[in-house]
């Protein structure tokens, strides 16, 4: 579960 | 970043300005829920502990800046300052019926089994259902200040521009998420009859009222 876990919406 | 998500952010800083300056100038909250609005504050809360672990960009942390503090400011003003102006009394729906089951399932379906993950997870799950006790005090006054209808329409159209900018990404970016994407279904759907009412009534001048 390697997903981009960097949320970049607020 | 594109214009859906930007005009997005703008509609919902709109939304959270309106209602703090509605509050702050008529130094009254009557017609709003505070329920709604601590949902709000732990929304933010949750789902921006990231300020202290990662930087995306100056509007990114700006923005999540200022959420975190109109909200505690809304907040505070409604229960502490203002509180003699608080309606209690309409404010009375049972939040724990949201909370829980919203944290039953941010634990069993994330992206990842982590702290933050699960914390993000319960932030957007709860934000699609954080409006239910101001429409539901909406129901039981049978009516709405034109200034909340406003706020209203701005915080529902936030999301239905998140959903124009998911299907954006996703053509472009080939990116999505799909606990956003439901989540923010589900909480644009929540505001129908109220976008319909504020465009058949508020926009015709009329004032909104529900037939009690």
């Amino acid at each position: 579960k390697a997903k981009n876990l960097l949320h970049d919406e607020l | 970043m594109n214009v859906f998500r930007l005009t997005g952010d703008l509609s919902h800083l709109a939304a959270i300005i309106i209602l703090l300056l509605k509050i702050w100038k008529s130094r009254s909250c009557a017609g709003i829920s505070g329920k709604s609005q601590i949902l709000f504050a732990i929304v933010f809360t949750t789902r921006y502990l990231d300020l202290l672990t990662s930087f995306i960009s100056i509007y990114n942390t700006s923005m999540k800046v200022i959420y975190i503090g109109c909200a505690y400011a809304t907040v505070y003003l409604i229960y502490m300052k203002f509180r003699a102006t608080y309606d209690g009394n309409h404010d009375s729906f049972r939040v724990e019926f949201l909370v829980v089951p919203v944290g039953g399932l941010a634990v069993l379906v994330n992206h990842d089994f982590s702290f933050l993950e699960i914390l993000w997870t319960f932030s957007i799950y709860l934000e699609s259902v954080a409006i239910l006790p101001q429409l539901f005090m909406i129901s039981k006054t049978g009516e709405a200040e034109t200034i909340t209808t406003h706020y209203l329409f701005c915080l529902g159209l936030y999301r239905a521009l998140y959903l124009l900018n998911w299907i954006w990404r996703f053509y472009f970016e080939s990116f999505f998420d799909m606990i956003a994407i439901v989540a923010g279904v589900v909480q644009t759907v929540l505001y129908c009859d109220f976008f319909y009412l504020y465009i058949t009534k508020v926009l015709k001048g009329k004032k909104l009222s529900l037939p009690a």
